[in-house]
């Protein structure tokens, strides 16, 4: 028995957080010592900080809700569910179920302080623990005078951030965590919004591009013009941009899409042909018309992606896509093409569409990106909304 | 009393709705009315999945201790982040 990690954390040390919305049954100044109190466990024991924030952007957002919140996740008066926060690679946020009796030092209602240690447990990347003492156990255990954090607890904590004591300085001034992988580079801008590493085309007005897909080794390709870039974990890989006749032989410049399907192979497209390569080689008999392979689909499309809601192969072009299943026979049914507006919240006209290694789909235009929720098939909700500005959140601009 | 229970998981469904909502079943459950199919022997085995993670005998049947470990006031993040993620631990 012992702790779990949900398997994402913060790539900075110091944290900020804000209460946009307090409960009413609570002093204001109580409420932000309570739960200073609360981060302040996770403090003592890592070389994380954190900071309250009045106003601005900031990691954690804290709030106390009533029944349903936004969030598709209602909570459910008094007793039930108290809380509930989101791992940071779902934004960290933590909500409080306002019709709980939150009290301070009182073995009355629901300890407010515990009960928050607990949730930001959560907003750190820490999962549920199935030894029964440990803070991160899912149960409430009432109110506990002379709480401490359990061993369990510190071990989990500490593979995340590291020991407490050698607190490292962090020149990371971004204030919201970009998508898993993303980067973090220092906010050292150029006059065109890039960082210095290559990133300059990506960003700005101008940051449209031509296609973008996960290789077979897990990394995000970017196709823009005769260039490619490589985005690793932390920005974007040194070295790039990259001229694609250089690396990819046979292939063109201003490619329309690709994706790389599940037999590790990646297929490229441009006007009425197609190309596959194999571990980054041009396979023989390579390119292909679209009629051999893809009947069906229309040439010169917009954006191609192996959608995470089914893992069937979308084709777009203007306000219509084709949903492509090679186990079908035909493999696009007659009843396409069908109205891009089926999917909710996504424009016309895309420059590009992917499955990112953790699971969602986006979808790119004019420099802008959307995340798309498979489950309630539409363009997800999040803080902030979407559209996003794709250089700052993906091209680390 | 120190804090108030919520209404006690005392019915079948009840406790495959608790279940569902805290990753024990498949979380189209825990709308009674999907009618999304489930065998017994799945909700057998998420008890006493959910008896494993909470310390308690595993019965594999809604007992009474179950019962009150489903009722208590909890977080409302689910216990299961994907599926087996137990064993991974």
């Amino acid at each position: 028995k012992r702790y779990a990690l949900q398997g994402s954390r913060w790539r900075v040390k110091q944290l900020t957080y804000s209460i946009t919305k307090y409960p009413s049954a609570l002093k204001t100044a109580d409420v932000d010592r309570e739960l200073a109190k609360a981060f302040q466990v996770w403090e003592d024991v890592t070389e994380l900080t954190f900071v309250h924030l009045r106003t601005g952007k900031v990691h954690i957002e804290i709030r106390f809700e009533s029944g349903e919140h936004g969030d598709g996740d209602a909570f459910d008066g008094t007793g039930g569910t108290l809380a509930h926060a989101y791992f940071p690679i779902y934004g960290g946020d933590a909500h409080f179920d306002e019709s709980e009796t939150w009290t301070i030092n009182s073995y009355k209602g629901t300890n407010l302080f515990q009960v928050a240690a607990h949730e930001f447990g959560h907003s750190l990347g820490l999962s549920h623990s199935d030894v029964r003492s440990a803070l991160m156990a899912p149960f409430y255990r009432g109110y506990e005078p002379n709480f401490k954090l359990d061993n369990d607890d510190v071990v989990a904590i500490q593979q995340l951030y590291g020991k407490s004591g050698n607190v490292a300085t962090t020149t990371e001034t971004s204030s919201r965590p970009l998508p898993p992988g993303r980067a973090t580079t220092p906010r050292v801008s150029f006059d065109d919004g890039s960082n210095g590493r290559g990133n300059a085309e990506l960003c700005g007005s101008e940051g449209k591009i031509d296609t973008m897909f996960t290789g077979p080794d897990n990394k995000a390709y970017v196709f823009k013009g005769e260039k490619y870039w490589k985005l690793e974990a932390e920005a974007v890989a040194p070295g790039y941009p990259r001229s694609i006749r250089a690396d990819w032989e046979g292939l063109p410049g201003n490619i329309d899409a690709a994706f790389t399907w599940t037999n590790g192979r990646t297929y490229f497209f441009k006007g009425s042909r197609y190309w596959r390569y194999t571990n980054f080689e041009l396979d023989a008999d390579y390119p292909k018309d679209l009629s051999e392979g893809f009947a069906g689909v229309p040439s010169n499309i917009d954006t191609a992606l192996v959608w995470s809601g089914n893992g069937k192969i979308y084709f777009f072009k203007g306000s219509q896509y084709w949903r492509f299943d090679p186990q079908q026979k035909p493999p696009i049914k007659s009843t396409y093409p069908k109205d891009i507006s089926n999917w909710e919240g996504l424009p016309n006209s895309l420059d590009a569409a992917f499955q990112f290694t953790n699971g969602y789909s986006y979808f790119f235009k004019n420099g802008q990106y959307w995340r798309f929720n498979d489950r309630s098939f539409k363009v997800d909700e999040g803080q902030p909304g979407y559209p996003r500005p794709a250089g700052k959140w993906w091209f680390g601009c | 009393l120190n804090h108030v229970d919520a209404a006690p998981v005392s019915t079948d469904t009840q406790a495959m709705m608790y279940l569902a909502r805290f990753g024990y079943l498949d979380p189209a459950l825990q709308n009674p009315s999907s009618g999304a199919l489930i065998s017994g022997d799945s909700v057998r085995r998420a008890i006493i999945d959910f008896q494993s993670f909470a310390g308690l005998n595993q019965t594999g049947i809604l007992d009474p201790e179950t019962s009150t470990w489903m009722s208590k006031p909890r977080c409302g993040v689910r216990d299961r982040v994907g599926a087996g993620s137990s064993a991974r631990r």
